[in-house]
């Protein structure tokens, strides 16, 4: 059951960033 | 008399996520098949590359070009790899005690940090009262 599930939001970063090509 | 006019769909990266999840259960131009503790699992490099350090220094280069299976010996187990791809797919990554030090191992594995800091986080938070 979806509703049994505690959600958390995190909104910081979540993957890695990709370097800008130079 | 703006200088031009935008109009944001601020929905769009969610949707466009959802879309390439459902293309990875449809196996829909899914282009690699990862061997992960025997267990196949199909993805689409470009999201592996864009959610894992890992997979970014693999696929990156010329060498990831031809790789069309994967396996990772001495790698992640599925119970800690799986909750992984579908965090890449959907945002939303499933945590549990039990779990939780099979996923943050393969996501140290895998190189992605943010992921193995959230995990601490919920295991510093399982310990307080």
């Amino acid at each position: 059951h979806e509703g049994l599930v505690a959600t958390v939001k995190e909104a910081g970063r979540s993957i890695h960033e990709i370097p800008r090509e130079e | 008399d703006a200088l031009g006019y935008v109009r944001e769909f601020t929905r769009h990266s969610s949707d466009v996520l959802g879309n390439l999840n459902e293309l990875r259960l449809r196996g829909i131009l899914t282009d690699v098949t990862l061997l992960v503790g025997g267990q196949p699992l199909r993805a689409h490099k470009a999201v592996l590359i864009a959610c894992s350090g890992f997979f970014y220094s693999i696929f990156r280069g010329r060498a990831g070009v031809g790789v069309d299976v994967l396996s990772l010996p001495g790698g992640p187990e599925a119970r800690g790899f799986a909750p992984l791809l579908d965090f890449m797919y959907t945002s939303r990554l499933r945590l549990s005690p039990a779990t939780v030090p099979a996923v943050l191992a393969a996501a140290t594995y895998l190189q992605m940090e943010h992921v193995v800091q959230a995990c601490h986080r919920f295991i510093q938070a399982s310990y307080e009262p």
